[in-house]
């Protein structure tokens, strides 16, 4: 369950990283 | 960006969703897994300037999708979480009815018709010891629920338990109790 918050976390940050 | 370029990085997403969807429907279908990789594509394509980021993003954003459909699989498998908690409910009671419906002809085989059954533990009245070690399941909702669509399951150690009467008329004094 970790592993799967974290992956979302990180795709979410990626995200708004490239978006911004 | 040409709206194409767009459509051609979400289209694994949707293939990924239906592969899912059809794969996976009776422990449930990841749809978090996909849809927000998804929607993660969707801003960056919209928002990003540089291709090369775009395809980084759009790859990278694919291969998590991917881990997190695997993982939603291995979480609903190993038996720790379901994803249709009414589902899977369904199985246990049936799987409860089972044993009582088994230790109902059990009883019946060992107590004559114009006896009495006393009330105690299934086991102990027909010597077998399996009716010790049932199992009692329920889904519950956990703080990730409303994200992950994951309920966790909660088992509890029980035990078929009669409730004591006339051999033709057990099949609704045999009950499940949690020890």
């Amino acid at each position: 369950m970790t592993l799967h918050l974290s992956l979302l976390g990180l795709i979410v940050v990626f995200a708004l990283i490239g978006a911004s | 960006r040409p709206w194409s370029h767009i459509l051609l990085a979400v289209s694994p997403f949707l293939v990924l969703a239906v592969l899912t969807r059809l794969l996976l429907s009776a422990p449930g279908s990841p749809v978090i897994e996909w849809l927000v990789p998804l929607a993660g594509v969707l801003v960056v394509g919209f928002l990003c300037k540089s291709n090369t980021l775009f395809t980084v993003y759009a790859v990278g954003a694919f291969v998590a999708s991917l881990v997190l459909c695997g993982n939603y699989i291995l979480l609903v498998h190993g038996g720790g979480y379901t994803g249709r908690p009414s589902v899977s409910e369904h199985g246990w009671r049936a799987t409860e009815l089972n044993s009582i419906r088994a230790a109902e002809a059990d009883l019946q085989k060992t107590f004559r018709e114009d006896t009495v059954v006393p009330e105690g533990p299934v086991a102990t009245l027909v010597g077998n010891e399996e009716y010790n070690h049932v199992e009692r399941a329920y889904a519950r909702r956990t703080w990730h629920t409303w994200l992950t669509g994951l309920y966790a399951i909660e088992r509890h150690d029980a035990l078929v338990w009669c409730q004591g009467g006339e051999p033709g008329v057990l099949h609704d004094r045999i009950v499940i109790r949690e020890k």
